[in-house]
């Protein structure tokens, strides 16, 4: 469930 | 990487560095809210808190880094270094009214209940309204210099252009993040009236009044 608490935009 | 995303990048960094240069060449603050880059320090903080926890990429962690030295640079400038020029009277705006729900917003409303995503669903939300107290003062003041309307206009416009971002990712990459889209799009709506007056007046070479 990494990806959906994973932000790369600033 | 996309070329919207890339363009909303660096029109936010010009506008962090239009902020940073004119308050140091004419060392003066006047006409800057130092209440709505108390709250963007409070938002890239709250946001880039994962510079300690992931490494997304060289250009990822330079522009969080240059992001949080400049607002935290902006904040000296207007409170220390030329603090007499700070215009008190005209940046009343309670930030309070913009911390509070957004907080609250931020603890109902995200997508994991976790202290870094929490934070950074607050940090989106706070961003929505952080000009608020901005745009509140140059209404009050009735002007502003063109040289702030240019920063104003570079920093509504990145958000804009993350907007395209997002319909790009969406189609492209089947990629979408809500808080982050309904969040820019009232970013970006309370710019509107703002980018009216630039695009008729500022781009004519004319001073940006707003009608008394």
């Amino acid at each position: 469930d990494f990806k959906s608490s994973f932000h790369d935009e600033l | 990487m996309n070329i919207f995303r890339l363009s909303g990048d660096l029109s936010h960094l010009l506008a962090v560095i239009i902020l940073v240069l004119k308050i140091w060449t004419t060392r003066s603050c006047a006409g800057i809210s130092g209440k709505s880059q108390i709250l963007f320090a409070i938002v890239y903080v709250t946001r880039y808190l994962d510079l300690v926890t992931t490494f997304v990429s060289v250009y990822n962690t330079s522009m969080k880094v240059i992001f949080i030295g400049a607002s935290f640079a902006t904040i000296y400038l207007m409170y220390s270094k030329f603090k007499a020029t700070y215009d008190h009277n005209h940046d009343s705006f309670r930030i309070e009214f913009l911390l509070a729900p957004t907080v609250i917003l931020a603890l109902l409303i995200n997508q994991k209940f976790t202290v870094l995503e929490v934070l950074w669903t607050f940090s989106i939300y706070l961003e929505s309204v952080a000009i608020l107290p901005q745009l509140f003062m140059v209404s009050k003041t009735g002007e502003a210099e063109s040289i702030t309307s240019h920063y104003l206009f570079a920093l509504g416009s990145y958000r804009g252009l993350y907007l395209l971002n997002w319909i790009y990712r969406y189609y492209a990459e089947d990629h979408y993040e809500l808080i982050a889209i309904v969040s820019g799009i009232v970013q970006t709506v309370l710019y509107c009236d703002f980018f009216y007056l630039y695009i008729t007046k500022v781009l004519k070479g004319k001073k940006l009044q707003l009608p008394a």
